[in-house]
């Protein structure tokens, strides 16, 4: 298995070359991607050649081709079908979000305790009842759910997915989420980036 | 001043330190910072030392007084205030995060430009005409600007800041924005982490 923070390294290269596609960039040298995200060109070289992908001296590397075999590492190439637990507003911000497509994560169920939301569509999927989420789940073979609850409604919206079969808990609420040993939960905390910012407004 | 991939790892151990508190526990050692977030016990010793904090041989390292510590490192310390230009769904989930407080970042103004939003509040804020963000940023003396707009206004929304005396832009849409040479800007992606587990997923 590849190391957490080489993924997370590697998310942000995909994120990058992504960009540089869209502005009609062919080729890239780690000078560059350092100028982009702050991964040090010698870190990028070190993740690359771990991989056997080496660049051209004076030229760098192809952006199209290494985004693809970046996707390969990552298994972006396959589509990951997830649950959104929690239909508020975050989780409706995220299910509307083009972003997810780039990393071939497809939306396949939404659920929610709020009768006032069941029945109602976002995104082309409709809002189901929370009850019905280790049934659901199940039938949808679904193994991935996404929480975005309130903290306190946390473990048990994970503990009904597991019920249904997940085994990836991505995890958006402040509380800390406990998973059984073959499970695996992330917290996602886009707060972070703010303590980056923190730090350079003050330079 | 402090590499970018130094400060988020600075972050992550921050916010790991700030769950251990939580839990109860006085010390954590290297080993254990690794299986919170997997960043390599060597890289985080490394990264301590670099700031003249050493563990003790069999203990670790004490929880609270590292956490304030990095705390200061980051100007956790001191409070930022900022605007959020975009009071939608993901702006409004953010405006009403308890996590911000964390990080000390205090929400000042909150802008929008359609009719039936402005005037309404969020977690005590009012949400105001975004025609007025270059006045309103100057007379409020705000220096950091996070767009929750959609991407096809991200670089209006972001002009509109920057005249009005914003140096710093932490962008949540998919769109690419450029500032000037004296700016920042930070481009927040939470499906880097979608990446990560679609690895895992797989092996
Ligand atoms: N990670 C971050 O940096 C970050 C940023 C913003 C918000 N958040 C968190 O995201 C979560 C959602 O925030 P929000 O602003 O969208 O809140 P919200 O109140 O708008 O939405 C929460 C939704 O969850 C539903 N719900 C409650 N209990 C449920 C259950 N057991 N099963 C299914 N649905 C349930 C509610 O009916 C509501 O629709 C919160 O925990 C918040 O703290 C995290
Ligand atoms: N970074 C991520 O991973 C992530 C995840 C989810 C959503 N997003 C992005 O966040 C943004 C907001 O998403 P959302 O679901 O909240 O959308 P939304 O449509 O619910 O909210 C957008 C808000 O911006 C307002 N607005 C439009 N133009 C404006 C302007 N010039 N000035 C001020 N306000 C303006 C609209 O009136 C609306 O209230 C989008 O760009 C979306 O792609 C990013």
């Amino acid at each position: 298995r590849v190391p957490i923070p080489t993924l997370t390294r590697l998310a942000t290269y995909y994120k990058i070359l992504g960009e540089a596609q869209v502005r009609g960039v062919h080729n890239l040298n780690s000078a560059q991607i350092e100028a982009e995200c702050g991964i040090s060109a010698a870190q990028f070289r070190k993740d690359l050649s771990h991989f056997g992908e080496m660049g051209k001296p004076g030229v760098g590397y192809e952006v199209a081709k290494l985004r693809a075999r970046i996707a390969t590492i990552l298994h972006l190439d396959r589509t990951q079908r997830f649950a959104l637990i929690g239909a508020g507003r975050l989780g409706q911000a995220l299910a509307a979000y083009p972003g997810l497509n780039d990393y071939s994560f497809e939306l396949t169920a939404l659920f929610d305790t709020d009768k006032k939301k069941i029945g109602r569509r976002v995104n082309g999927i409709e809002i189901e009842d929370a009850d019905g989420i280790p049934n659901r789940m199940r039938e949808l073979n679904l193994k991935i759910a996404v929480l975005t609850v309130p903290g306190s409604e946390a473990q048990k919206a994970s503990d009904a997915a597991i019920k249904g079969g997940a085994r990836w808990i991505l995890n958006f609420t402040p509380a800390h989420v406990r998973v059984p040993e073959n499970c695996m939960v992330r917290d996602i905390v886009f707060t972070q980036e703010f303590a980056v910012l923190a730090h350079y407004i003050e330079e």
